[in-house]
């Protein structure tokens, strides 16, 4: 059995719809 | 006496690493330029694992803004592919079985109890150690369900228009198109009949052809039966709200032509050993209303059988159909008003729904069961077409 360990951290993300404004923000961007 | 010293080769652990630099590449040539075809021969979902393994060294340097912009990009990726390809079935499909497999890798090796339950020893010593990443797996959850509904709207569309000839116009019962003349009996087993016209053998086909691209892609088979039972209550609602609209067809051999169709499909299910899926059940409507194009409508006790008979059509379909019902010969009668009143009067009680037709664009909730993989990580390897020579296996 693994040796038990220390608390992971949650990692922060973005909801799939806010992902979809950086999305636009990014094509918007390109040429 | 000399001392000899050997050096132990480094096991490989099952992870994936690259430069920051290059993580536009490996999201380029995983994701955005990967044709599905290029990893047929391999472990199926292998994108999800060669991801899940890049995250993973990510997460053993504790380099949280790596992993973050891994997934970020790479969902944004598989986002735009969709978009590209939102009428290919082949791409959809496969997006579908490597997000849903990455969230399943997600859960397996996240060192929760919960999903560990099934994993081997190897697979419990690969979970992430500093992350704990339940807002990606919702992220990937909500991806998931996006792309599952592309792709029932694309298999809709190809299905579609194929359904009302292929269910109620087209003869497909053998013994009747054999007495047919040579000409006749080709035509009906074609795929493609004048210009907008098919075969159930195509419908049949079509069905195959969605089943087998599934299965390629290494699809969870809960998520396989959840698309055939969708389908089959599009197929079957299509079929139903047809038969409601047109007086030709509400006969008693198309009665006959609908139940031999009924028992095609089901028996192609079996085949695929999807009767589990619920399918059947979404049918239940359109095939009580085959029944009752060919059971007798005269005596009361008749209209007690219909009224037994029909629990899944509501009185208001059962009249419409009853109204429409055509004799074909002279062995058949038209139906009359007072059997039709009779029957009224027995179904008075029913809280019935009001609307005669129903809505072919229902969805079912779509559920993602957690489906652990017996795969061990280190034993994956990596094909040379994948350009992907700038990992190091660590």
């Amino acid at each position: 059995r693994a040796p038990p360990q220390r608390p992971r951290v949650l990692l922060k993300a973005p909801t799939l719809a806010e992902m979809d404004e950086l999305n636009i923000s990014e094509e918007e961007e390109s040429p | 006496r000399q001392a000899t010293v050997q050096r132990k080769e480094k096991d490989f652990e099952g992870m994936l690493e690259y430069y920051k630099e290059d993580e536009n590449l490996l999201v380029k040539n995983l994701v955005t330029d990967m044709k599905p075809q290029v990893v047929s021969a391999t472990v199926p979902c292998l994108p999800a694992y060669i991801l899940f393994m890049c995250i993973r060294h990510a997460d053993y340097m504790n380099d949280d803004q790596k992993v973050h912009s891994l997934l970020t990009s790479t969902i944004n990726a598989i986002k735009k592919v969709l978009k590209k390809h939102n009428d290919d079935i082949e791409m959809t499909s496969f997006w579908l079985a490597n997000t849903s497999r990455l969230l399943h890798c997600l859960k397996q090796y996240s060192g929760d109890e919960a999903f560990m339950t099934q994993n081997t020893a190897k697979q419990n010593e690969h979970c992430l150690k500093n992350f704990d990443l339940a807002e990606y797996r919702q992220v990937l959850s909500d991806l998931s369900i996006q792309i599952y509904q592309q792709l029932i709207k694309v298999a809709e569309g190809i299905l579609q228009p194929m359904i009302v000839s292929a269910m109620l116009e087209n003869e497909s019962i053998p013994s009747l198109s054999g007495v047919k003349p040579m000409g006749y009996r080709k035509r009906s087993s074609s795929m493609v009949d004048g210009e907008n016209s098919y075969s159930l053998e195509a419908v049949i086909r079509q069905l195959n052809a969605f089943h087998a691209t599934m299965c390629d892609h290494g699809l969870d088979p809960e998520i396989i039966q959840q698309v055939f039972k969708q389908l089959f209550y599009m197929i079957s609602a299509v079929t139903l709200n047809n038969l409601l609209l047109r007086k030709d067809v509400c006969s008693w051999s198309t009665g006959m032509q609908l139940r031999y169709n009924i028992s095609q499909l089901e028996e192609w299910l079996r085949g695929k050993n999807l009767q589990q899926s619920g399918a059947v059940g979404t049918m239940e409507p359109l095939i009580q209303a085959a029944q009752l194009l060919q059971v007798k409508k005269k005596t009361t006790e008749d209209a007690r059988a219909i009224c037994s008979l029909c629990t899944s059509l509501s009185t208001q379909q059962i009249v419409k159909i009853l109204n429409l019902y055509t004799p074909l010969n002279e062995f058949e009668e038209r139906v009359t008003v007072s059997f039709i009143r009779n029957i009224q009067g027995q179904l008075q009680g029913r809280n019935d729904p009001q609307q005669l037709l129903l809505d072919f664009k229902h969805t079912f909730p779509v559920l993602f069961p957690y489906t652990p993989s017996a795969l061990s990580l280190e034993t994956l390897h990596i094909p040379a077409s994948l350009n992907l020579d700038f990992l190091t296996r660590v």
